[in-house]
């Protein structure tokens, strides 16, 4: 299973429907300071269901609908979908594509779907149980976070041994 | 279980040891068991000997010797237990350029059967990359992406 | 005393506002007292606003934008009350190309005319430098220092 | 008042006596990953009397006693000696050049002195008062740090402003 795209609209930065395509092995997201290159590493983990504001950089989950700028107003809502390549079925379903969507709304209203059939949030923490995306915390490295892996207490780094185990 | 735990220790410790070697073009690493008698309530120490210096504690390496282990341990990780796809947000950006190359060899080898994506300022990442993705804000405060370079996307 | 902290205040306000402007080529930010009506008990806001982008919280911007803000403060307080020298450890580790060119312009201006030692592994950093200083360990574990180039030692 | 120069013996990794000049204005030190660099900047800091082994990245404060290598065999001591112009008479002292010395001894033993002349821990803490060194926690910014004067609480930038007034 590999990711094979993102798409986003209204999240953070991203104010207009934004398709990002990955290919195999190494991918590079390059770009000057302040461009969206975290934005972007954002995006997929609230796409699979991130629940931690702070982790996302807010204070509130409506921090991540794009603000506005002082040209373009805020928008109303953020979506972000991404599609996964699941030929090998590791993940248990019967497409060999699954995308998986994450809408919220200003008022606080929030939408979530696999393959475009509506779901709850705890739908895609389930679909990702067993893949090491859901709970193996040392496959996505935010900004300055890779020292933790050293600085945390001996009982926090033998957590990540028991994501791996 | 304890069992899996176990060997998945084991392995990990394995991968760590001889990842820390390469990084470092020398010296040894470790990981114990702080209780090995009781592995699944066990905390885990990490031992680094830089090569030709004294093991000490990891508080006293400098920054880029911090981050090159860290990444030691973190490849050992994702080689014992890969993940669909990782996302490594600027790992780089204490190393000197030295240990930049011998942390892009690492991932290059791991992207040969993985999916990775970096995000990186670093221009020797960039070279390494089969898929280069740009990011910019042609218009102030809104994210483009261009896309430089897409390898293609692989089978299963 | 109350009156030579709101002087302060208001000093290094101005520094800031001016170095944030300059930094990042536009925007404006600000300093505020939480509570202005008890200056000797009350916390510091920090407000800044980018160019082309809406006034949002300090958490939200990039890792270079935070470092470029925190260097705008940091040599507000040293331009408003310099110490005989200062020492900065890696603080344009964070900072792409441009935003590089526009902190050694500061920091270069500053250096006019105080003493400011800078660890750095940015070669414009120290191509700005009027004495560089090589660290080397050519004896494994066994740090040496090989002065590369040194100015001359200004008088007072 | 500026730096003039800092000889070092028996210091963390600078095992070997060493002097190290300073010039006016821009200064920069340079080297690869764990040469030694950042450990100059600890070698200022606990010249000019830091206490906080932690801040100093030790467990013990025997820990900035050069440890050994495979070849060398730990010393017994570290010194560190900080001279400074004081032609412009900032410090209170009626010499030109003031030298600020600290030693440890593995026993624990401490030693301090001001132009050779010996004296206690705080004799060396007061002489700094009011330059700026002691209480400028914005002069000396140490690895990883520059965060911090964004991400401390409004109380704790509050005191920033504090040393400055
Ligand atoms: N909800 C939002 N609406 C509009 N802009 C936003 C929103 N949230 C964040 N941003 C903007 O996104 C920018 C940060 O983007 P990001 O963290 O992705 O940068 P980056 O490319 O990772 O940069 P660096 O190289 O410095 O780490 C900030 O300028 C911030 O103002
Ligand atoms: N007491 C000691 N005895 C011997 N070596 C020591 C001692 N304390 C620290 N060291 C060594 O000093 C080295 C770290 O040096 P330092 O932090 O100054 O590096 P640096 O030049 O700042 O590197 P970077 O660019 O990665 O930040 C470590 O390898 C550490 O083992
Ligand atoms: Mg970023
Ligand atoms: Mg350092």
């Amino acid at each position: 299973m590999h990711l094979k795209r993102l798409e986003l609209v209204g999240f953070k930065s991203f104010a207009q429907r934004t398709r990002i395509e990955f290919g195999a092995g190494l991918n590079a997201v390059v770009g000057p300071n302040g461009c969206g290159k975290s934005n972007i590493a954002d995006a997929i983990r609230w796409v699979l269901g991130e629940q931690s504001v702070r982790s996302l950089r807010g204070s509130r989950m409506e921090d991540v609908i794009f603000a506005g700028t002082d040209k373009r107003p805020p928008l109303g809502y953020a979506e972000v979908a991404l599609t996964l390549d699941n030929s090998s079925e590791a993940l248990p379903l019967p497409y060999k594509e699954v995308t998986v969507t994450r809408k919220l709304f200003r008022s606080g209203e929030s939408q979530f779907a696999i393959n475009q059939t509506g779901c709850r949030l705890r739908d895609i923490h389930e679909l990702f149980i067993d893949t090491g995306l859901s709970k193996a915390s040392y496959a996505l490295i935010g900004q300055g976070q890779l020292d933790s892996i050293l600085s945390a207490n001996p009982m926090d780094r033998r957590m990540l041994l028991d994501e791996a185990a | 279980s304890r069992a899996r735990f176990l060997e998945t220790f084991a392995e990990v410790r394995r991968e760590f040891r001889g990842l820390f070697e390469q990084l470092f073009d020398g010296g040894k690493a470790d990981l114990e068991l702080l209780e090995p008698d009781q592995p699944l309530a066990s905390g885990i120490e990490i031992i680094a000997h830089l090569p030709g210096k004294k093991t000490q504690s990891l508080a006293l390496l400098s920054g880029g010797e911090r981050a090159l282990t860290a990444i030691g341990l973190l490849f050992a990780l994702l080689k014992v237990r890969p993940s669909p796809f990782c996302l490594l947000d600027e790992i780089d950006a204490a190393l000197d350029e030295a240990n930049l190359d011998r942390y892009i060899g690492v991932l290059v080898d791991y992207a040969r059967s993985h999916q990775v994506i970096v995000i990186s300022h670093r221009p020797k990442v960039m070279e390494a990359a089969e898929s280069l993705l740009g990011i910019t804000m042609a218009e102030k405060g809104v994210s483009q992406v261009i896309s430089l370079r897409l390898a293609a996307q692989q089978e299963g």
